[in-house]
């Protein structure tokens, strides 16, 4: 049994979490907060099998990873109501990471 | 020195808080959702010498292990007041986890 | 990689968290609980390499060790308002605890 603990972004945690549960991972979710941008984020206890590390790691992947979006950045004031923003903005989302420990015993009860 | 990794069901926290207490195990107790149920239970971190790892266990099986409860599921809208409901439904309850890792180095400040 | 878990107190968590910071460590915060005074307190996990381990449980002596510090306690109905109180009282304060995990893999998304 290995010990999976991951930290996701606030807005990748649902997405992550159906996915989880679809592919059958039994899983733990620990309200967190990044320390660089003190933004809510999530840490997920997922205790698998080894040969279920690599598919857990690909949700992961799939769900949580650093990918760039392009928003509309349209700050209230700025902008009078119905002008059009021709460019709207690329920033950076998501982004996640996971420590893999190797648990010495695992009991149920 | 090993740290185990319990998460048990929140109806159960205070019996197995005090139970370790007791036993004068140091602990410390983060809230957490289970990925399945949705339902608060709690993530308990317990570092503790090799030789009370498995008292450590035994106490978490006689204060959070699933277990089967009668119940009396009286929906509010269900049943006319005063009338009796012969037969309580059983369902179970409670359940907990531990994974045990080892401790490379600890330090107390 | 090592998987660093440390619990300080509640009132060392700005003074760790803007070290951690300074010295460059990544970390997640997770707000917790002590089993034993059962007040509010603040696990963290510092995922770093083996040789900035040290460094790191140095900031952990600096910043939340425990220490005696003098508190004027002053029950507010026990003194007229503007006498002296002679002796203010020594209390010890702060503390903290560090697991050290070594991590078999980490990945970053
Ligand atoms: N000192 C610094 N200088 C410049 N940029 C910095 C930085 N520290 C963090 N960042 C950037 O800010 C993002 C959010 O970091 P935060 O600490 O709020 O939120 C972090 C933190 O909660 C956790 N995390 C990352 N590395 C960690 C580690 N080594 N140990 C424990 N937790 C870690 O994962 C979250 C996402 O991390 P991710 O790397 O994807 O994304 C990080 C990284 O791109
Ligand atoms: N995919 C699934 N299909 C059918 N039934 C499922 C299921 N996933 C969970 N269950 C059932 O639902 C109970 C509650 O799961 P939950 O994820 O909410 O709450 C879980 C979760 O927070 C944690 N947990 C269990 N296994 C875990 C693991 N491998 N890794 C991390 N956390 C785990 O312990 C709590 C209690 O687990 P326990 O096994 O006693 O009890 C589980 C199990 O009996
Ligand atoms: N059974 C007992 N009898 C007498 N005194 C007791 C005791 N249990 C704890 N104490 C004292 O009370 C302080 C606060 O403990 P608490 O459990 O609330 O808060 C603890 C707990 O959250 C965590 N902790 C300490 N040892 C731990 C362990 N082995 N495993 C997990 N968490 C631990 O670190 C916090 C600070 O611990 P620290 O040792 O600096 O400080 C402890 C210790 O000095």
């Amino acid at each position: 049994m290995k010990l999976v603990v991951a930290v996701i972004h606030d807005r990748d945690q649902k997405r992550t979490s159906d996915a989880l549960l679809r592919a059958g991972f039994k899983f733990t979710k620990i309200a967190s907060t990044g320390g660089f941008l003190r933004e809510g984020n999530v840490t997920l206890l997922v205790g698998a099998e080894p040969d279920e590390v690599d598919p857990l790691l690909g949700i992961f992947k799939e769900c949580s990873r650093t990918r760039e979006q392009y928003v509309n950045v349209l700050p209230p004031e700025a902008t009078p109501v119905g002008s059009f923003m021709a460019n709207p903005v690329k920033v950076q989302v998501g982004g996640a990471i996971a420590f893999i420990l190797d648990v010495e015993r695992f009991e149920r009860f």
